[in-house]
């Protein structure tokens, strides 16, 4: 996992 | 982006555009809880921390603005704007929404994605919405007379929630790692507490009778 999380929803 | 989670934005936009067309058009705010629009302005606040430092489109983006800028103008109008202030039922809105904040920032802290500041804030913005809605629906339950435009409001609040939860479905089955459990299970409690709105909504509806909540 990378360390920003993706958050692609509002 | 599919078509669920387009049309649960859509409903959630449209939520907002029929409460501010109540409050900047009619001038009123009757049946509306301020307590409640004050909880959305902390939790979008708190979930779009993120706005000018991570881009992921300008959908993104726009939307976000569009969202805070929405929930503290209403915040505004309802607390300082000479006409439509005096038409807020502040004697029926009377949940100590104060209390909901502490709780769901402990429980971000203790429940995150990742233990950063920008994910303890995300995980507290989703738990915070989750029950964002609580003083609303207790005021809609004191509400004699629930106009068209407050039901409209909560009905497409709640119907974003749906479409959101059948995007996650969606999303599940199409992208390989598609888990995200925080706002799964925040979502699905959330979305039950429409439950009860949904029923009587859709009956008075249905029966084509003026809604009202049993207290």
């Amino acid at each position: 996992r990378s360390d920003t999380v993706e958050h692609d929803e509002l | 982006m599919n078509a669920f989670r387009l049309a649960g934005d859509m409903t959630h936009l449209l939520s907002v555009v029929v409460l501010l067309l109540k409050i900047h058009t009619i001038k009123s705010c009757a049946g509306i809880s301020l307590k409640t629009q004050e909880l959305y302005a902390l939790v979008f606040a708190a979930r779009y921390l993120d706005l000018f430092i991570h881009f992921i489109s300008l959908y993104n983006t726009v939307m976000k603005l569009v969202f805070l800028a929405s929930s503290f103008s209403i915040v505004w109008y309802m607390r300082r704007h000479k006409i439509v202030r005096r038409t807020y039922d502040k004697d029926h809105d009377t949940f100590r929404h104060h209390f909901l904040v502490l709780p769901c920032l402990a429980l971000a802290l203790l429940i995150n994605e990742r233990f950063t500041f920008r994910e303890v804030m995300w995980a507290f913005s989703i738990y915070l919405e989750a029950v964002a809605i609580l003083p609303q629906l207790v005021l809609l339950q004191r509400t004699r007379n629930i106009d068209n435009l407050t039901g409209q409001y909560v009905f497409f609040l709640g119907a974003y929630r749906v479409l959101y939860i059948l995007n996650w479905i969606y999303r599940y089955f199409t992208e390989p790692h598609f888990v995200h459990w925080i706002s799964w299970v925040a979502g699905i409690v959330q979305t039950l507490l429409y439950a009860d709105f949904f029923y009587y909504y859709i009956m008075s509806w249905k029966n084509n009778v003026k809604l009202e909540l049993p207290a």
